[in-house]
């Protein structure tokens, strides 16, 4: 137990297993999580983001690991 | 699909910053 929840954990996990420079786009990620809505995918963004899991690149809309390298 | 240097640059600037946040949330909690 990590202390995220659900869906926190399965946002992270995906953006921690792009291997694209840029990361992975919001809209992606709704591709790959199909069933989660993107507010609520947003939502987990902005969590991991200011707990420091995760970080915007190129843009706002673009997020890498900052553990998956 | 090659990044210009400018984007690069902003990419590690903000990796260095959620490693800060990071470091800060978990000195926090220990």
């Amino acid at each position: 137990n990590n202390g995220l929840s659900a869906n926190q954990n399965q946002v992270l996990s995906l953006i921690r297993g792009c291997p694209d420079q840029q990361g992975i786009s919001i809209h992606d990620l709704k591709q790959r999580l199909g069933g989660m809505s993107v507010a609520v995918i947003k939502q987990a963004v902005e969590f991991l983001s200011n707990e420091g899991h995760i970080f915007s690149t190129i843009d706002e809309d673009h997020f890498k690991s900052t553990d998956n390298d | 699909n090659q990044l210009t240097a400018e984007q690069q640059r902003k990419i590690e600037e903000n990796r260095r910053k959620a490693l800060e946040r990071r470091a800060e949330r978990l000195g926090q909690t220990v």
